[in-house]
């Protein structure tokens, strides 16, 4: 049974779809069975792994509205073996509003996912930059929730926000949810901000905050512009091996190596 | 009467708050009279002010959903004279919701700004990372919209979906809206693809990119941790100087000194 992870946090910009895309690839480099699912209609997911938006036929909006089952809308992703991903376009924001009124809203994406999850190890789905339907929805289908943290002071204001909606959805949409893990991005260990950032976030999540910590480094976001995952886009880079750290140190935390 | 500007741009972490706070004082410094409103549930606008969201009584959300008077929320920025904010709160996020189902739910905002409006020379709203009602409403309340644009690749990304929402709004909403400007944000000369994101978007939007280019700058994302806007927090710093030079601009566009 796949490890289904929502990366989730509702402030914009502190890596999550970075995370998808990049620990992903890096444990499908692994050997790992590894979907990605796009629930952002930005569709930055997407087209970070080089998929035309246009040409995509059927996507994540006409898997929760349509009923259509996922299976016909998985991507291989042409680069990286043992890796797939469910797109997105921006159809999906009118999912947003649809789901308003759709019976048994919250729970689409947990159903659309139950038949097909068995065929990989792990399923990581990248999340909008808000607390509202789709997100939602990852947090109902997901196991744990994987909150990067940009090293930042807004980003440090929105985690109670998070946390209270974790726990909403724990109490009545998804029992099993935990936390996965708290991914420290974007540090920069020449500031003290990053620093006191980092260390606040420690202090706030005793257990939880992987040993990895992600630095800022350009070649990750050079990486999307040539639609690739930064182990394929520059394998030697800081950026590469921090991503490689972080899928060993979550294979450790499955107890897999 | 007051130039309402909308700051907004669905892709997260590109610059909104920091140029809604940051915009604000450095006209508020030059004698205009500035209101910033924050529209964000994350309610960072409000805490890059320095204002305590647990002891503000009434917020934006009792604004739109319960009609309470905007005069009767507005705070005044103690550091700044002449600059005044409307602070928000996670409750915010709650009048996503409640607003689907409202009546006139897109022109709440602007039916809220228009007994104030005339007391402001400039009235800027901090728009959430999201493309739903509460940006909607702003978009509606506006006469000109701001759009930072992090120069890097997932940012030109969503463009295109913000202008086709500018143009929905137009159409239906409000016929006055218009491009107020287009801001390049986070630009860092040392990298290419910060020069490369900087020129398509130039091509793109030939007449409206403000000439003031803002760096990344750390005092920038430090100035919040104190609740000061960076013209206060550091008034020498890079980050101040190029506020400044970009309130002069919108100034000099607005055809006033
Ligand atoms: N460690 C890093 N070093 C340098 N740039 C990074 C890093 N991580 C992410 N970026 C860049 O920062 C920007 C924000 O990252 P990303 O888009 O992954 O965040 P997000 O949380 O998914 O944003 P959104 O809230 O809009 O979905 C992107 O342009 C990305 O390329
Ligand atoms: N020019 C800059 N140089 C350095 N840091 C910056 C700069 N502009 C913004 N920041 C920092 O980058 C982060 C993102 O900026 P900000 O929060 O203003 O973006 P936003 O678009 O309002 O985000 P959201 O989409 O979550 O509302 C913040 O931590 C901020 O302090
Ligand atoms: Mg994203
Ligand atoms: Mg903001």
């Amino acid at each position: 049974m796949a490890r289904i992870v929502a990366i989730a946090n509702q402030k914009g910009g502190v890596g999550k779809t970075t995370t998808a895309v990049n620990l992903g690839a890096s444990l499908a480099l692994r050997g790992k069975k590894v979907l990605v699912v796009d629930m952002d209609p930005q569709g930055n997911t997407t087209s970070g792994f080089g998929i035309n938006k246009r040409t995509a036929a059927m996507t994540m909006y006409e898997v929760l509205i349509e009923d259509v089952p996922l299976a016909e809308i998985v991507v291989p992703v042409a680069q990286v073996q043992e890796l797939s991903v469910a797109p997105a376009t921006i159809d999906l924001a009118g999912a947003e509003v649809e789901l308003v009124a759709a019976v048994s809203r919250e729970t689409r994406l947990r159903r659309a996912l139950q038949p097909v999850a068995d065929a990989y190890d792990f399923v990581f789905i990248d999340c909008p930059p808000s607390l509202g339907l789709l997100t939602v929805n990852a947090l109902t289908a997901a196991q744990g929730v994987l909150v990067p943290i940009q090293c930042e002071y807004y980003a440090l204001e929105g985690v109670s926000q998070l946390l209270r909606t974790i726990d909403m959805v724990r109490a009545n949409l998804n029992p099993d949810l935990a936390i996965e893990g708290v991914l420290l991005t974007m540090f920069d260990g020449r500031t003290n901000l990053s620093i006191q950032v980092a260390e606040e976030v420690k202090r706030f999540f005793p257990t939880q905050v992987y040993r990895t910590v992600i630095p800022r480094n350009v070649r990750l976001s050079e990486a999307p512009s040539h639609g690739l995952p930064v182990a394929i886009y520059d394998p030697k880079s800081r950026g590469s091996e921090v991503y490689a750290e972080l899928a060993e140190e979550v294979l450790a935390r499955a107890g897999d190596e």
